[in-house]
């Protein structure tokens, strides 16, 4: 564990605790996809199914309990609790053109062919697009609540964070991982448009607006 | 494939 890992878990954390409360909050899942959060969910249940195979650290374990419960809170919070304020005309984007690229790249790229090594590969190659579904929602409407753009942020910054602690792993400890860095890499590349316009916008005060 | 890596982080 070093610093930049930390502020990563800790950004992650961040993000799904400030996408809770949004909705919490406000009663309303207005401008969220919930097409994303599936695939959030998706991405922590096939990663963490090690939870009943390997034992890393109490710190692992108890925020892998933590990324499942709120993934799947956050989900029963947009399509049971607060389902009426669900904006699903505008979330429109077809899953399965991540789902199967994701499984069928997970097959051709792995560590190893084993179940639970399998699921962890497909979980790092969904995770990287998983967010492109609230980011296809946001460009059709072509704006996003404050709120919700402190919580992309935060979301982005954590893979971001990740970038550096893998880069100071290969120094310190000569460790690397092939497809978790590249996946995380394009994850981040992902949000660099939307980091641009949360600078010069949103930290600026005002509200977060595609230009025209 | 290349060696098994350790998935010690989230």
């Amino acid at each position: 564990m070093n610093i930049f890992r930390l502020l990563g878990d800790i950004c992650h954390l961040v993000a799904i605790i400030v996408l809770l409360l949004k909705i919490w909050k406000t009663r309303s899942c207005a401008g969220i996809s919930g097409k994303s959060q599936i695939l959030f969910a998706l991405v922590y249940t096939t990663r963490y199914v090690d939870l009943f195979f390997t034992y890393v650290s109490l710190y692992n374990s108890v925020m892998k309990v933590i990324f499942l419960a709120s993934s799947y809170a956050t989900l029963y919070l947009i399509y049971v609790k607060f389902k009426a304020t669900y904006d699903f005309n505008h979330d429109t984007f077809r899953i399965e053109f991540l789902l199967i690229p994701c499984v069928i790249l997970s097959l051709l790229i792995t560590h190893d062919y084993s179940p639970v090594e399998l699921l962890w590969t497909f979980s790092i190659y969904l995770e990287a697009v998983a967010i492109l579904p609230q980011l296809f929602m946001v460009s059709k409407t072509g704006e996003a609540e404050t709120i919700t753009s402190h919580y992309l942020f935060a979301l982005g910054a954590y893979r971001a964070l990740y970038i550096v602690n893998w880069i100071y792993r290969y120094y310190t400890e000569s460790f690397i991982d092939g497809i978790a860095v590249v996946a995380g890499i394009i994850q981040t590349i992902l949000y660099a448009d939307f980091f641009y316009l949360y600078i010069t916008k949103v930290l600026k005060g005002k509200d977060f607006k595609l230009p025209a | 494939m290349g060696d098994i890596v350790a998935h010690d982080e989230l």
